[in-house]
């Protein structure tokens, strides 16, 4: 997935780096300092939608879909995550505990057309 | 802000660089609290020493580090009623209620001081969270410790399981094994149960407690 430009119209990732510090949390997340919350955004023109799918056949399946029934169909294709990962965290709890433990799916790492 | 630039994906007038700033930490707030249960950041009012907590963290190895799925826990107890006539201490530790937590492992470590007179035959008790290890007590584990440094006993989840209690009353019964009572005066602490080398409770938890129906289904 292309990285969004300023300009870039098309669907793309974009990407912020949160440090814990400006959040002001530092004094109970003590592992990692910050972590990459990026999100989708972006137009989906009807020949991207389905793209980068999960494998080529999706987008062609996608595609020759798109032309059976009409070429402007009423649905449009939205910009959404296709590949995410787990944060781990180690923080401070209520108690004054040191927890461990990986946020399942947090990490958007690329985008697509549905 | 200028009228010529427009959200690429909605059309409406993009955001100043500030604002889009701030909406995103406040983004990554609500995001980090979701992904750890949690309703609001914890205000933690007895945060553990620095070393104590370098050292404990140093003693779980990473190749250790539980699957993606669990949780670890690291707890510091508070010694209470230490009383070395009888070489007893209280362990207290304030970790969630283990019962609606899936416990897979739990450890106890503590450090044996250099003064350790001989080998020590050491029981770990469960006391009531309520009262005061008089009476009723479940004996967990027994160990022998024979050198010093740290010592990671394990305990049976099953017997840390039990009430809803967020405090957990553990109680070290340690006794040299040869009884040389001829030692003239108090006999010192065996264990380092204040400072940076404290005795802490490892704990491996799952998100939740598997439902009865999946475990019957299993």
């Amino acid at each position: 997935t292309p990285t969004c430009e300023p300009e870039t119209p098309l669907c793309c990732r974009r990407d912020h780096y949160v440090d814990f510090q400006e959040l002001g949390w530092r004094d109970w997340i003590l592992q990692p300092e910050g972590y990459q919350l990026n999100y989708c955004s972006g137009q989906c023109p009807p020949h991207l939608a389905g793209s980068p799918g999960i494998a080529a056949s999706f987008h062609s399946a996608v595609f020759s879909l798109l032309k059976a029934n009409n070429p402007w169909p009423a649905g449009t294709s939205c910009c959404v995550p296709t590949a995410r990962r787990p944060l781990s965290l180690l923080y401070l709890d209520h108690n004054g505990n040191v927890v461990k433990t990986d946020v399942p799916d947090l990490v958007v790492e690329a985008c697509g057309c549905s | 802000q200028g009228v010529e630039s427009t959200c690429s994906s909605c059309g409406g007038p993009t955001m100043a660089p500030q604002a889009e700033r701030a909406l995103v930490l406040e983004l990554a707030k609500q995001q980090i609290l979701e992904g750890l249960h949690l309703t609001s950041r914890p205000r933690v009012t007895r945060p553990p020493p620095q070393a104590a907590l370098a050292r404990a963290l140093r003693r779980l190895q990473p190749s250790r580090l539980a699957p993606a799925s669990r949780e670890e826990v690291i707890s510091f107890a508070t010694v209470t009623d230490s009383s070395t006539s009888t070489g007893s201490s209280i362990l207290t530790f304030h970790v969630s209620p283990l019962r609606s937590r899936h416990l897979y492992h739990a450890r106890l470590w503590l450090h044996a001081l250099p003064s350790l007179p001989g080998a020590l035959h050491l029981r770990i008790f469960r006391c009531g969270a309520r009262r005061r290890c008089r009476g009723s007590r479940a004996l967990l584990a027994e160990h022998q410790v024979t050198t010093p440094g740290w010592h990671a006993l394990t305990l049976p989840s099953s017997g840390l399981r039990g009430e809803d209690s967020a405090v957990l009353k553990l109680q070290l019964d340690c006794r040299p094994l040869e009884d040389n009572s001829t030692v003239v005066g108090q006999p010192r602490r065996p264990l380092d149960t204040v400072g940076h080398q404290r005795p802490f409770l490892e704990l491996q938890m799952g998100a939740s407690e598997p439902g009865p129906g999946r475990t019957k289904r299993r």
